[in-house]
């Protein structure tokens, strides 16, 4: 009878900034390969969620098809929201090629402007359907759009909040709609776009080629951070850095007669 | 000696734009593959001899009490000087960069409580090295001489032999597939996994291995530890510069035995911890792999995750321990289970 509350949230991200948008997650395919003309309706149905509470993490866990999925995770005393997506192997019978684009709504009006790193150093703005040094004739309204992320992409409601979604690889992102960021998460084609090396791309876990065999499995993390622009910029900064410096773990047997708190010594 | 030069090489060739965007031709992506894969290994024996070389020497070391450092909670000492070291037992001089520079890891980065203390201070007056690590550069050949962290015999109370007696057929009785401390005397004992400690007389080597499936929940020595229901270590380093107070961590663990786990602090204080079931797209994950025979088998792959948050220096490490959970190791606090919920 209740509907399930879709949102997780930690103290932070409910209280400091008292802003929550319902930034929801969506995957929509789009076929191609560089020139990508995304055809057929993104889909929307919500296969199963699964919500998991506790003192340390809150996920979600979201399935939206047999080949994507994602699990949200909110820590405590976080100031992000991590999304670990998995997409693969993309399945190809229906002899359509696929692009994978993990798309993040929110509620902010960002309008036609976003913000994409380059290698990390500063992030340059970005206009859609615009090019600062001539005047465009739009001939890609998707792929004309879309830039190379090394760390991260925001948009921004001046004055009001930024959003930033930081990336644990080099991804190719775009902000086709306002208050929305998208990001290219994996993709599997079947013909080549005769601008490259005259293969499609479609990888295989045993690096065979057409043999059908079953397509790559890949994983990673996105960071979204909902932040008052006047503190945005350090926590962007510096969560882009933890990202790329995940701790190091290692793993050893307890020295017998240790006690916890000397093994440190 | 262990270097990252084929990881560079791999890096370098990786930089071409059909690498960044997954365009080359097969062939190149599987060469690819095999190059990083290739540095990726040689580059963790260089780490993990790295690690074994950021010494902490025990608290002896300290002429007396009050050298010894405070420590911000979490906060944790790395110590180690040349074992000749000249400084004068309370000089703490503040570090030029050479200092820090010319013996990589081999240097003290304390972090002092002290108001003014801006940045790491290089404490001299440590009286000796307790770990030899890997001669990771030239500088330090002459101070260390194997590639082991070796435990001088600690002060500490040691266990009585009737107590490990009782702690092991405790264990025993708990987990009989615990096979290398029950097997029978005449039975030969597995050779040591590359994460058990190795007894060298009075002196321990410290022996740690890393996981290269993690985003995977597969990971053999915290799977097969919790498995026999044993408790282990943890050591999660920072490579940055400054200090993370509430980093995640997660750990794949095996809750076949239903133990209930408990994490503590390098100080030996209880964390709060959760216990996670992995997501169904690990489950899956894991399976395809195993089909596509890039697992041998499901044996070193997680159903559950033990998270915590950690507290980690800057530059540094912090060892946290994972025990079943008992009531009497007060104050230890058992990880608690997610509520779950299906929409």
């Amino acid at each position: 009878p209740q509907p399930t509350q879709k949102s997780v949230e930690s103290d932070h991200l409910a209280t400091d900034q008292n802003q929550l948008s319902n930034a929801g997650g969506e995957f929509g395919p789009a076929s191609g390969a560089y020139i990508f003309r995304p055809d057929g309706v993104v889909p929307r149905d919500l296969h199963h969620m699964r919500v998991l509470r506790g003192p340390v993490v809150s996920e979600i866990h979201h399935v939206f098809s047999d080949y994507t999925s994602a699990v949200i995770r909110v820590w405590d005393k976080a100031l992000h929201v991590e999304v670990e997506w998995t997409v693969g192997p993309i399945p190809i019978n229906d002899k359509k090629g696929k692009e994978v684009v993990l798309r993040y709504a929110s509620s902010l009006h960002s309008g036609a402007t976003f913000y994409t790193d380059s290698n990390g150093r500063e992030y340059l703005k970005r206009v859609r359907d615009f090019r600062p040094t001539w005047n465009l004739s739009v001939t890609e309204p998707v792929s004309g759009n879309y830039y190379p992320l090394t760390a991260g992409a925001y948009i921004q409601e001046s004055g009001k909040a930024e959003l930033a979604v930081l990336t644990d690889r080099a991804q190719g992102g775009a902000s086709l709609a306002s208050g929305e960021l998208e990001i290219m998460v994996h993709r599997r084609t079947l013909f080549d776009d005769w601008r490259g090396v005259a293969e499609p791309l479609n990888e295989t876990m045993q690096g065979c080629m057409n043999c059908h065999s079953v397509g790559l499995i890949a994983r990673g993390k996105h960071w979204l951070t909902l932040q008052d622009p006047s503190s945005a910029a350090l926590i962007r900064r510096t969560f882009q850095q933890r990202m790329n410096d995940p701790p190091i773990l290692s793993f050893g047997a307890l020295p017998k007669q240790a006690r916890p708190g000397q093994l440190q010594d | 000696h262990p270097n990252t030069d084929s990881l560079e090489e791999a890096v370098s060739l990786l930089q071409h734009h059909d690498a960044i965007t997954g365009t080359e031709k097969q062939h190149v992506t599987d060469d690819y593959h095999v190059r990083l894969a290739r540095g990726w290994k040689e580059s963790q024996k260089v780490f993990t001899d790295a690690l074994a070389q950021m010494v902490t020497a025990d608290s002896s070391a300290y002429s007396d009490a009050e050298e010894v450092p405070q420590h911000v909670p979490g906060n944790r000492r790395l110590l180690a000087t040349a074992p000749h070291s000249t400084g004068s037992a309370h000089a703490s001089a503040q570090p030029g960069p050479e200092a820090i520079l010319e013996r990589p890891g081999l240097t003290d980065v304390t972090q002092r409580s002290t108001a003014g203390s801006a940045g790491p201070v290089l404490n001299s007056n440590a009286e000796k090295v307790v770990v030899q690590g890997a001669a990771a550069s030239a500088h330090t050949a002459q101070e260390v001489h194997n590639t082991s962290m070796s435990f001088e015999d600690s002060q500490e109370p040691q266990l009585s032999a009737s107590d490990q007696q009782a702690i092991t057929e405790q264990m025993c009785s708990a987990h009989s597939e615990v096979s290398t401390v029950c097997a029978d005397k005449d039975q030969p004992v597995a050779a040591p996994q590359p994460w058990e400690q190795e007894e060298e007389g009075s002196n321990q080597r410290l022996r740690l291995q890393q996981c290269q499936l993690l985003n995977a929940s597969v990971c053999e020595p915290s799977v097969q530890m919790s498995k026999q229901g044993q408790g282990f270590m943890v050591v999660v380093y920072n490579a940055l510069a400054w200090e993370r107070p509430t980093e995640p961590v997660r750990v794949p663990l095996d809750t076949t035995a239903g133990a209930q786990w408990a994490v503590t602090d390098p100080d030996g204080q209880a964390v709060e911890s959760q216990l996670v079931p992995v997501a169904q797209s690990s489950q899956d994950l894991q399976s395809i792999m195993v089909k596509e025979g890039l697992l041998p088998s499901l044996d070193d792959a997680a159903q559950d995750e033990l998270v915590f948050l950690a507290h980690l220096p800057p530059v540094g490490y912090a060892v946290y321990t994972i025990q079943p959970y008992s009531s009497e190791h007060a104050p230890a606090k058992a990880a608690v289970r997610a509520t779950m919920e299906d929409v």
